[in-house]
């Protein structure tokens, strides 16, 4: 799920 | 996914539910800051800008679209319904909130993950999202009394990002490299300014009482 800068989140 | 975040998503879906709801079904938005629902849209708008360009799950996807579509209709029908912006309480709706927007994007300028269009904005919505709640807070303490579903309203708003806080601190525990130090700080700020509506709230539900915030 980790992407990029990790904005997996809403 | 954890179950904090999950349960932060489904309190944040509750409170926009509550909302429509309250909207659809009294036809009112007596109570409601149309200036922090407009901010709240602006959230929507420039945190999911990677909208089409990263796929992350079906989900994500759809709770993005949820939240965008939800944010624009309620702040739409709060100034074109007819019925709707009626009851709007423009004299109490005063707070200076270009303020919030200035400040937020001048902190985005300065701190940020990454010196991007689309990180600066990410950052943006951040920010704005800790603060955006104030123009509502300061409604409802001018309001003096709190209809029940405005109340429920913010309290499940207030909750979500407290929940989301669980969940940062269980993605840290889980992988110690994750730090998302800019979420998290303002996550903190957020759930913070909510700390007397929920005093109040609790004193509410202990007595069994309407919901008054002191002027």
């Amino acid at each position: 799920e980790q992407l990029q800068g990790g904005h997996d989140e809403l | 996914m954890n179950i904090f975040r999950f349960l932060g998503d489904m309190t944040h879906l509750i409170s926009i539910l509550i909302l429509l709801l309250k909207i659809y079904a009294t036809k009112s938005c007596s109570g409601i800051s149309l200036k922090t629902q407009e901010l709240y849209a602006l959230v929507f708008l420039t945190r999911y800008l990677d909208l089409f360009t990263d796929f992350i799950s079906v989900y994500n996807t759809v709770m993005k679209l949820v939240f965008i579509a939800s944010s624009l209709a309620i702040v739409w029908c709060m100034r074109n319904h007819p019925l709707v912006r009626r009851s709007y309480d423009k004299q109490l709706d005063t707070f200076r909130h270009y303020f919030l927007l200035l400040a937020s994007f001048l902190l985005a300028l300065l701190l940020h993950e990454k010196f991007a269009f689309q990180e600066v904005l990410w950052a943006f919505s951040i920010y704005l999202e800790a603060v955006a709640i104030l123009p509502q807070l300061v409604l409802l303490q001018r309001s003096g009394n709190v209809d029940n579903l405005t109340g429920q309203y913010v309290f499940f708003l207030g909750a979500y990002r407290a929940l989301y806080i669980f969940n940062w601190i269980y993605r840290y525990f889980i992988d110690p490299h994750f730090t998302r130090w800019i979420a998290c700080v303002s996550g903190l700020v957020q759930t913070a300014l909510y700390a007397d509506f929920f005093y109040y709230y609790f004193i509410s539900w202990k007595n069994n009482a309407k919901l008054q915030l002191p002027a």
